[in-house]
């Protein structure tokens, strides 16, 4: 789901 | 990785850099709202608690963990070694609001209802408006240093960066966070009337006073 490729960012 | 988050990244960096030098070389944190640094170091305790647990990449480590240190190390300057030069009369900012409506918003909007992802959902709300009792601060002493301008200018300047590389991954990559998003045009749109006075002035060689 969407929340866990945003976390590559700072 | 693309070109706006590594700019960004940067800017974000040479953010905290410069608010260091500064502390450091004047030894002084006059005109710094200790209240907005601690909500940065709790923004970043709170996001970057899969340090460990979750590997992206080196670069992605190693400034987690400058980021981490970096903004420990601020507090500690402000709020320990140079505690006699920070103005609290000035940093009067109710933030204990910025963090009691942080909590309730990730609590009801977030992506799913987990520990990390609640605590990565509160930091992404919080650094939105972390910034808000340095602007008051700003505001009340009618008048910011010049590095203290470029150090806001270069934070302001980091998210909305982060903007243009939401866009980019949006049509490059299909991804879009939206509570990232949103939240980062709020973050973003908090320093508009400061970045129309950087511009107009402080570019200009002249000071930052705000219109009394």
């Amino acid at each position: 789901s969407s929340n866990e490729v945003a976390k590559d960012e700072l | 990785m693309n070109v706006f988050r590594l700019i960004g990244d940067m800017s974000h960096l040479a953010a905290i850099i410069i608010l260091l030098i500064k502390i450091w070389r004047s030894r002084s944190c006059s005109g710094i709202s200790g209240k907005s640094q601690l909500l940065f170091t709790a923004v970043f305790t709170c996001r970057y608690l899969d340090l460990f647990t979750n590997f992206v990449s080196i670069y992605n480590t190693t400034m987690k963990i400058f980021f981490l240190a970096s903004s420990y190390a601020t507090i500690y300057l402000i709020f320990m070694k140079f505690k006699a030069t920070y103005n609290r009369n000035h940093d009067t900012f109710r933030f204990e609001l910025l963090i009691v409506v942080s909590v309730i918003l990730a609590l009801l909007i977030n992506h799913e209802f987990s520990a990390t992802e609640i605590l990565w959902t509160f930091s992404i709300y919080l650094e939105a408006v972390a910034i808000l009792p340095q602007l008051f601060m700003i505001t009340k002493t009618g008048e910011a240093e010049s590095i203290t301008s470029h150090y806001l200018f270069a934070l302001g300047s980091y998210r909305g960066l982060y903007i243009l590389n939401w866009i980019y991954r949006y049509y490059v990559e299909g991804h879009l966070d939206w509570i990232a998003v949103l939240s980062g045009i709020v973050q973003t749109g908090l320093y508009c009337d400061f970045f129309y006075l950087y511009i107009t002035r402080v570019m200009k060689g002249k000071n930052l006073t705000l219109p009394a």
